[in-house]
């Protein structure tokens, strides 16, 4: 009987997860493997590409080849078109937490907890959550954007001035190896409620409660692995490892935003951002 | 911390409806 609420668990978890991402790991898979030919995502390569498929970025439907309108002598100073790429990632980031706030809302038990718990985990555990989702859209040529409709290549963004250019390598070098333990959907739903519901966030009030429903959720997980996976035995311990070197990652992410407020004025960060990392690490 | 995490906080009160990012 355990492990059929376990189960039940799984599949409210992935119902939910399908309900709050626009992009599953499954699709962007298929448009990254070439699978969706008629669906083929604009490919940022280079500047010229940048500002032909700017106004893009964070559209949900691109049109056309031939109702894009045809750019001419307006074109915005490449260092602009750079920065207002850069604001909107910043934009589509701040959606993205909304989307795994109404995630995390669905996990049993998290609206029960007090509201400044369910603002705490939340808090330290987003850009983890944010971190494992974009790996989903990465693959080591390149990057998925504004819901898998265009692919930016890893070498243009490598190419963006400092300290831009470095910032996004380390997620590349995560994603590669996160994406050879070949979580699906169903996986990943349960993975990021683990993430969400670590009782170990600094100043928690009731960690008891926090530490209850992650101890549920992680069996859930481990028996999901083990019959999803029934070829990979060390799956679950390999994916809880990954838990480890993702607080690295995110803590080195935050590191380089707290430098990039003192060298770059004009870079100001979303208010929602802003928030989730202020006094994070 | 409420307080300092208005926006976090009010899209966990808020259920369905889209808050102004």
């Amino acid at each position: 009987p355990e492990s059929a609420d376990l189960r039940a668990l799984a599949k409210h978890l992935y119902e939910s997860y399908l309900k709050s991402f626009p992009l599953t790991k499954a699709k962007a898979r298929a448009i990254l493997s070439g699978k969706n030919s008629d669906n083929a995502p604009f490919v940022i390569h280079d500047m010229r590409s940048l500002m032909e498929g700017e106004q893009f970025v964070n559209c949900r439907q691109i049109p056309t080849q031939e109702h894009r309108p045809v750019m001419g002598a307006l074109h915005p100073p490449p260092d602009e078109a750079e920065l207002r790429f850069l604001h909107s990632c910043q934009f589509r980031s701040a959606e993205a937490v909304s989307e795994v706030t109404e995630f995390a809302k669905s996990i049993p038990g998290f609206v029960n907890l007090d509201l400044n718990d369910q603002v705490t985990l939340l808090k330290y555990a987003m850009i983890e959550v944010l971190f494992i989702m974009m790996a989903a859209l990465m693959n080591k040529d390149g990057t998925l954007i504004s819901y898998g409709q265009i692919f930016m290549t890893r070498e243009f963004l490598k190419s963006f001035r400092k300290p831009f250019g470095e910032m996004m390598e380390p997620k590349f070098e995560f994603s590669i190896k996160f994406n050879l333990l070949e979580l699906d959907d169903s996986d990943m739903a349960l993975f990021l409620s683990v993430i969400i519901l670590s009782g170990d966030r600094p100043g928690l009030l009731n960690v008891k409660p926090v530490e209850d429903i992650q101890e549920t959720l992680l069996r859930s997980l481990e028996l999901q692995l083990k019959m999803n996976h029934p070829d990979s035995p060390q799956l679950f311990a390999k994916v809880l490892q990954k838990m480890t070197d993702l607080r690295q990652l995110v803590s080195d992410h935050v590191q380089s935003i707290q430098l990039l407020k003192q060298t770059e004025i004009d870079m100001c960060l979303h208010p929602l951002l802003q928030e989730i990392m202020r006094d994070l690490y | 911390l409420k307080e300092k995490h208005k926006i976090l906080h009010r899209l966990l009160q808020n259920s369905t409806s889209p808050v102004d990012l």
